[in-house]
């Protein structure tokens, strides 16, 4: 997405 | 997700729901350190930013509001609601000596040199001392409620059970993320003495009593 690579986790 | 994963975050929300049960049932924050709950409320708002602008699911942004909403809500309850009852005398850990450190740490060991990446990692570094201020402070008082030893011991599994998540996800997806690895492993040894007094004492019903 538009801000680097999504953590998916919490 | 996997049952680790999700037995973690239950674990971690289960925390929070006692905390909030016991601040609020006995109106008091005796035995809690705000320093602690402070980082945690920096912890989530540094590692949520991504809240707005990356859904992942329901269930994800659901915790991450209830994660964000608690945390600030336990500052609140314990600077201003129930100010009061707050035992500054024995919450004196320096915050400033875990903020620093993480804070150059994330700068230099990071995925991504990017705002977004290094608040995540300032994060994860940060979550795993948060807890140092609690747990300096139960040895400085030499005890805690029981409420407040299962506050702590749902604490302390949620990492553990997200270590067992690391590992099934590296066998069964082959997904590892060091940063967090490390720190989470970090986070729940900090944790050991604390379980160790917690199984041979607190669940003989016996008070927790660090000895003096």
């Amino acid at each position: 997405n538009i801000f680097g690579d999504s953590h998916d986790e919490l | 997700m996997n049952i680790f994963r999700l037995a973690g975050d239950l674990s971690h929300l289960a925390a929070i729901i006692i905390l909030l049960i016991k601040i609020w049932k006995t109106r008091s924050c005796a035995g809690i350190s705000g320093r602690s709950q402070v980082l945690f409320a920096i912890v989530f708002i540094t590692r949520y930013l991504d809240l707005f602008t990356n859904f992942i699911s329901a269930y994800n942004t659901a915790m991450k509001v209830f994660f964000l909403g608690s945390s600030i809500g336990t500052v609140y309850l314990m600077y201003l609601k129930f100010k009061a009852t707050y035992d500054h005398n024995h919450d004196t850990f320096r915050i400033e000596f875990l903020l620093l450190p993480t804070a150059l740490l994330s700068l230099v060991l990071n995925h991504e040199f990017s705002v977004m990446e290094i608040l995540w990692t300032f994060s994860i570094y940060l979550e795993s001392v948060a807890i140092l201020p609690q747990l300096f402070m139960v040895s400085k008082t030499g005890e805690a409620e029981s409420i407040t030893s299962h506050y702590l011991f749902a604490l302390g599994s949620y990492r553990g059970l997200y270590i067992l998540n690391w590992i099934y996800r590296y066998y069964f997806e082959g997904f590892y993320d060091i940063i967090a690895i490390v720190a989470g492993c970090v986070q729940t040894i900090l944790y050991c003495d604390f379980f160790y007094l917690y199984i041979t004492k607190v669940l003989k019903g016996k008070k927790l009593q660090l000895p003096a």
